[in-house]
């Protein structure tokens, strides 16, 4: 429970102005896909040597300031009100902010419009991280292919079957009896899927999931 | 003046160490400090609930990296490394305010200080409302570490909060992406083996299941073959999960398993234990009367101790004991050394290929059921010997000879110490 002091939980109540502005519309969302990564930051060298007195953080200041002067700008149907953030763009900033738009919807796994929709809106009104997103990593690291582990184990049961003839191992190996010595071996595909050998009417099946092992870890939530 | 040659030079470095595609490695070193700031506290849990969550998140990241995190609550600030706090709206001395409740949550910065949005509603782990603050804080440690957002499903790095799976954890490509950055986990093992334990299903057929366990120093790990990794939340303490085993480690493990025996041993220095695989523990006095521990030279007479290794191999029902260049097999049937022992592991298992060969001092010895096979295991190395699948197919390979060695990580894969600290959280 939030920490309060007044009686009415006053003091704990999200004042209005804590909220964050909804994305509501282009301008907004063109602050946003600049916020994070979708548009091209301005190059603060180049815009450091014409303009030495800003300073990197306030770009984001200076986006956040046109976020809530976007608000009051939107709120007044009067052209005049509006600041010198003016919300007409030159033709190159609105193809860049088109494809800016259809890069954000193609790595959040939406239709690819480039138009500001309502799937667009939503997504882009989510809970999410502050860090920018960078260039994405797409071509991670590869899973190994999960053919040489649990052949004792298989849960694919073609492999059931030829878990001796494959020469996945051979009695000798698993058991090493010499010639004189040898278990009655035969094959039964588990119908739960596991791989079971039948030793002497002992079943070697295969390895155990997480419910089985040291059960009696103590706390081990995870 | 000032100012502006202190910014140049931040953005400067922040392009240099841009986000690559795969990220930076954002650490020289492998033990890092981390800290919740006095000033930084949460109005909405607990100090001692937020110092949990950071602990198991940044637990979360060394399960599967070589890196280990320590709770520092007393060097100086600077001395810290990574630095975690709360605040709204303008907040802890950062240039990018947060936007009160919903969106933005959280940031992190690549300097290692990593803020919480205090107007969202972070929850703890157990809860299923809100704002999951671990899983916030794994992914906000990932940026520290030098990791970017990805849009992949599934990874613990997407931008966008997806509300709390019942126990997320990190999947295979957010464990390769940060030992991409850092490297794979290393390290030598004291014993490996496959733990097997009897079970009877519901229509009385008896049933042999196995687990594999890898053992270092007082702790272990459970490993999933069919998952390529170790349990979550492993490392444990050995005296969790093996009671009565020695807290420090143990040098083997042998059990010996055939038509008229199953018994599983321990050895430590010169004392060797029975485990009651029942009752999972080990045995005080055993049916023969025997008191445990007792010492290696009485029940295995001939056997030298401390031993480096040990295991059964049933197809000659021989405990080979490994001690330095040695290697002693030792007949159950007879209880004695066979005939012709002790030899050197070089004879026994010759190297099949000249010159990559172990030697001696072998660490672990291992007949794992998954790949059907025996491994020595020295260091971070690991030889196969060859099987009758080998040899059938290479005649010519010497009996027991040792395949080429790999890397132990190559085969086996996320065995990732964690700090002390950490490792009961």
């Amino acid at each position: 429970e939030k920490l309060f002091h007044s009686r009415d939980h006053s003091d704990v109540q999200t004042p209005q102005s804590h909220r964050a502005a909804v994305v509501t519309d282009e301008l907004k969302a063109e602050l946003f896909l600049s916020r994070y990564g979708f548009i091209k930051p301005v190059n603060w060298e180049e815009a450091q040597l014409e303009d030495p007195d800003s300073d990197p953080d306030d770009f984001l200041d200076d986006l956040q300031a046109r976020i809530q002067e976007g608000t009051s700008v939107l709120h007044s149907r009067d052209k005049s009100q509006i600041g010198h953030h003016d919300v007409f763009k030159s033709q190159a900033e609105n193809r860049a902010f088109i494809s800016a738009l259809k890069e954000f919807q193609r790595v959040s796994g939406l239709v690819v419009t480039g138009v500001f929709d309502e799937a667009t809106k939503e997504a882009m009104n989510k809970p999410r991280c502050g860090v920018p997103d960078q260039n994405m990593d797409l071509n991670a690291p590869v899973e190994p292919e999960n053919n040489q582990t649990d052949s004792f184990d298989k849960t694919d049961s073609n492999n059931t079957s030829d878990l001796f003839s494959s020469g996945n191992y051979s009695e000798d190996d698993l058991f090493g009896f010499n010639n004189t010595e040898s278990f009655l071996v035969n094959i039964s595909n588990d119908t739960n899927s596991n791989t079971s050998m039948n030793i002497n009417n002992t079943s070697v099946d295969g390895e155990m999931g997480n419910v089985g092992g040291n059960t009696n870890q103590s706390g081990a939530v995870r | 003046r000032r100012r502006r040659h202190l910014a140049f030079l931040v953005s400067g470095r922040r392009r240099k160490r841009d986000l690559a595609e795969s990220g930076f490695m954002a650490f020289s070193k492998t033990v890092l400090k981390w800290r919740l700031i006095g000033e930084g506290y949460s109005s909405q849990l607990s100090v001692e609930e937020q110092r949990y969550v950071f602990r198991l998140a940044f637990r979360m990241w060394s399960e599967v990296s070589p890196l280990e995190f320590v709770e520092d609550v007393w060097s100086p600030l600077e001395d810290v490394d990574i630095k975690l706090g709360f605040g709204t709206g303008r907040h802890l001395g950062c240039s990018q305010r947060f936007d009160g409740t919903g969106q933005e949550f959280a940031h992190a910065w690549f300097l290692g200080d990593i803020h919480f949005d205090d107007d969202e509603h972070f929850t703890g782990p157990n809860s299923h409302s809100g704002i999951s603050l671990l899983k916030v804080a794994v992914h906000e440690i990932g940026h520290v570490l030098g990791l970017p957002h990805t849009y992949r499903p599934g990874s613990i790095m997407q931008p966008s909060y997806l509300p709390h799976e019942s126990s997320f954890e990190m999947d295979w490509m957010d464990r390769k992406a940060i030992q991409h950055l850092y490297g794979a986990c290393k390290g030598r093992f004291d014993t490996v083996f496959d733990w097997i334990r009897k079970e009877k299903t519901p229509y009385g057929d008896l049933i042999v299941r196995f687990n594999t366990y890898f053992m270092r120093d007082g702790w272990y790990w459970l490993y999933e073959n069919r998952n390529n990794r170790t349990r979550y939340g492993d490392p444990v303490a050995l005296q969790i999960g093996w009671h009565g085993l020695p807290s420090d480690g143990v040098d083997a493990h042998v059990h010996v398993w055939s038509k008229k025996r199953d018994v599983v041993y321990f050895f430590k220095g010169t004392q060797f234990w029975k485990y009651d695989n029942e009752n999972d523990q080990v045995f005080i006095k055993d049916s023969d009367g025997h008191r445990y521990p007792r010492l290696v030279s009485e029940g295995f007479p001939g056997v030298p101790s401390p031993i480096d290794t040990a295991f059964y191999d049933r197809r000659d029902s021989h405990i080979y004991f490994f001690k330095g260049t040695q290697v002693f097999a030792f007949s159950v049937e007879t209880s004695s050394l066979a005939r012709g022992f002790p030899k050197t592991i070089r004879d026994v298992f010759p190297p099949v290929e000249r010159g990559d060969h172990p030697d001696g001092h072998i660490d672990a010895a291992y007949f794992s059921y998954t790949h059907s096979a025996i491994f020595l295991l020295k260091g971070t190395r690991f030889w196969q010997v060859a099987g009758s699948r080998q040899r059938w197919r290479r005649p010519l390979l010497p009996r027991n000879g040792l395949l080429p060695h790999r890397e132990v990580d190559q085969q086996w894969f996320d065995i990732c110490n964690v700090h002390p600290t950490a490792l009961k959280l």
